[in-house]
C-alpha cells in the first residue's frame, strides 16, 4: 500500500474530471455527428426516391407495351392451334416431370397435392398462352404488383419517421453551438452563483 | 425552447430530454418495417438455377398456382417447339406482332429488374436510418442522463477516492496500481493501472477515469 495525500487525491479527481467534461463534449458532438449523417442519408433516399419514380415510369411504359401486343396477338389465338395443341400435349406430361422432380428436391413439402394441381393447370391452359410467354407476363404483372406493395409500405414508415425526426431536429439542441468547455472549472463552483450569469455552461452540460 | 422553466429553478433535465428520448423511439418503430415478412419476398424474375436463395421463391410460386412450372420449358424438347411455331405462313402480321411482344417483354423484364435492385437500394436505407436512430439513442441517452447527474451540490465528476498499490490479495496485476473512484451518482469503481504508468504520469489519471468511463457506461448498459 502507499500513502496518498488529500491534495493529491483532490488534484486527481481535478484532472479526472477534466477528461470527463471532454467526454461530455465528446458525446455532445457524437450526436450531431449523427444526426448529420441521418439528414445525409435522409437526402440520399429522396433522391433514390426520385430515380425509383423514374424507373418505375420507364417500366410501366414497358409494361404497357407488353400488354397491347399480348391483346393485339390474341386475335390471332386460332391460327396454328392444331400444331401447337399437338405440340402441347407432349409437352405437359414432360413438363410435369421435370416440375415435379424440381419441386420433391428443392421444395420438399407437400409434393402430392402440387401434383394434382399442376396437372389441372396444364389441362387447363392453352398452348398459344405458352406460345405467346404468357407465364413470363403474369409474373411480370405480379412482381409489379408486389413492388407497388413494397414502395408503399416503406414510404408509410418512413414518412412516419421523417416527420419525427424533422421535429425532432428542429429543436435548439441539435442546432445550437456547444460552447468550449475546455478550461475546466469544477462544477460546484457554478452552483453556487445564480444560474443567469452561466446559461451557457448549464447548457454544454 | 429548452427553456421552460424559470430563471432560478433548476432545469429538470428528465423533463427536457424525454420527449426526445420519445421522438427517436417512435422514428425507430415507424421506420423498423419486417423486412422479411410476406410483402418483401423478391419477386421471381429469373430461371433459378439450384441452391440459389430464389429458389424458395420459385417453390412458393408453384405452391400457389403453379405458374412457376412453366419457367421449366427449356428443359422439354417439345415445350421447346412450341415456342419456335412459326405461323406467319397463315398470318404474315402475327410474327412481327410476336417479335413486338417478345422485344417489349425482355424490356420490361430488365426495367423491372433494375426497379427491384432500386427498392432493394432504398431499403437500404431503410435499415441504415434506423441504425443510426440507434446509436442516436444510445448516445443521447448517456449525454442526457450526465447531464441530469451533474447538477448536485459539491460534486466533482469524478472523485478518487483511494490509490493503492497491488496487495497480496488483490486481483490486479503484480506492481499495478488500484484505484477506487466514485463517477457521478456511481457506487466507487475500482480500476487497475499498470505499472509501466506511474501516478506522476498525466496518463495516470486519464488511463483511471477512461476506464471508470467505460465501466460507468457498461453497468448503465446493463
Amino acid at each position: 500500500d502507499q500513502e496518498v495525500s488529500s491534495k493529491e487525491l483532490q488534484e486527481m479527481s481535478t484532472q479526472g474530471s477534466k477528461y470527463i467534461n471532454k467526454e461530455i463534449q465528446n458525446a455532445v458532438n457524437g450526436v450531431k455527428e449523427i444526426k448529420s449523417l441521418i439528414v445525409k442519408t435522409n437526402e440520399e433516399r429522396k433522391s433514390l426516391l426520385h430515380t425509383l419514380e423514374e424507373a418505375k415510369k420507364q417500366k410501366e411504359d414497358a409494361l404497357n407495351e407488353t400488354r397491347d401486343s399480348e391483346t393485339k396477338l390474341k386475335a390471332f389465338s386460332g391460327v396454328c392451334n392444331e400444331t401447337m395443341m399437338a405440340l402441347w400435349e407432349e409437352c405437359k406430361p414432360c413438363l410435369k416431370q421435370t416440375c415435379m422432380k424440381f419441386y420433391a428436391r428443392v421444395c420438399r413439402s407437400g409434393s402430392g397435392l402440387v401434383g394434382r394441381q399442376l396437372e389441372e393447370f396444364l389441362n387447363q391452359s392453352s398452348p398459344f398462352y405458352f406460345w405467346m410467354n404468357g407465364d413470363r407476363i403474369d409474373s411480370l404483372l405480379e412482381s409489379d404488383r408486389q413492388q407497388a406493395h413494397m414502395l408503399d409500405i416503406m414510404q408509410d414508415h418512413f414518412g412516419q419517421a421523417s416527420s419525427i425526426m424533422d421535429e425532432l431536429f428542429r429543436d435548439k439542441f441539435f442546432t445550437r453551438e456547444f460552447p468550449d468547455i475546455s478550461h475546466y472549472q469544477p462544477f460546484s463552483l457554478l452552483h453556487r452563483r445564480p444560474h443567469m450569469f452561466f446559461p451557457k455552461s448549464r447548457f454544454a452540460r | 425552447s429548452l427553456l421552460p422553466y424559470a430563471p432560478f429553478e433548476p432545469l429538470n433535465f428528465q423533463d427536457m430530454f424525454q420527449p426526445f428520448f420519445d421522438m427517436i423511439r417512435q422514428a425507430q418503430q415507424a421506420i423498423d418495417v419486417n423486412f422479411h415478412g410476406p410483402a418483401f419476398q423478391h419477386p421471381p424474375m429469373d430461371f433459378i438455377k439450384e441452391g440459389d436463395e430464389d429458389n424458395r421463391a420459385v417453390c412458393r410460386e408453384i405452391r400457389h398456382n403453379s405458374t412457376g412450372c412453366l419457367k421449366m420449358k427449356d428443359q422439354c424438347e417439345k415445350c421447346q417447339e412450341i415456342l419456335s411455331v412459326d405461323c406467319s405462313a397463315s398470318s404474315p402480321s402475327q410474327a412481327q406482332l410476336r417479335q413486338e411482344l417478345n422485344d417489349s417483354l425482355r424490356i420490361a423484364e430488365k426495367l423491372t429488374k433494375k426497379y427491384n435492385e432500386l427498392l432493394q437500394s432504398y431499403q437500404w436505407k431503410m435499415l441504415n436510418t434506423s441504425a443510426l436512430l440507434e446509436q442516436l439513442n444510445e448516445q443521447f441517452s448517456w449525454v442526457s442522463r450526465l447531464a441530469n447527474l451533474t447538477q448536485d451540490e459539491d460534486h466533482y465528476y469524478l472523485q478518487v477516492i483511494t490509490v493503492t498499490s497491488r496487495t497480496s490479495d488483490s486481483d490486479a496485476p503484480s506492481g499495478a496500481t488500484e484505484v477506487s473512484v466514485k463517477l457521478f451518482d456511481s457506487d466507487p469503481i475500482t480500476v487497475s493501472v499498470p505499472e509501466e504508468v506511474s501516478r506522476n504520469n498525466p496518463q495516470f489519471i486519464e488511463t483511471v477515469a477512461e476506464k471508470a468511463l467505460q465501466e460507468y457506461r457498461k453497468k448503465n448498459r446493463e
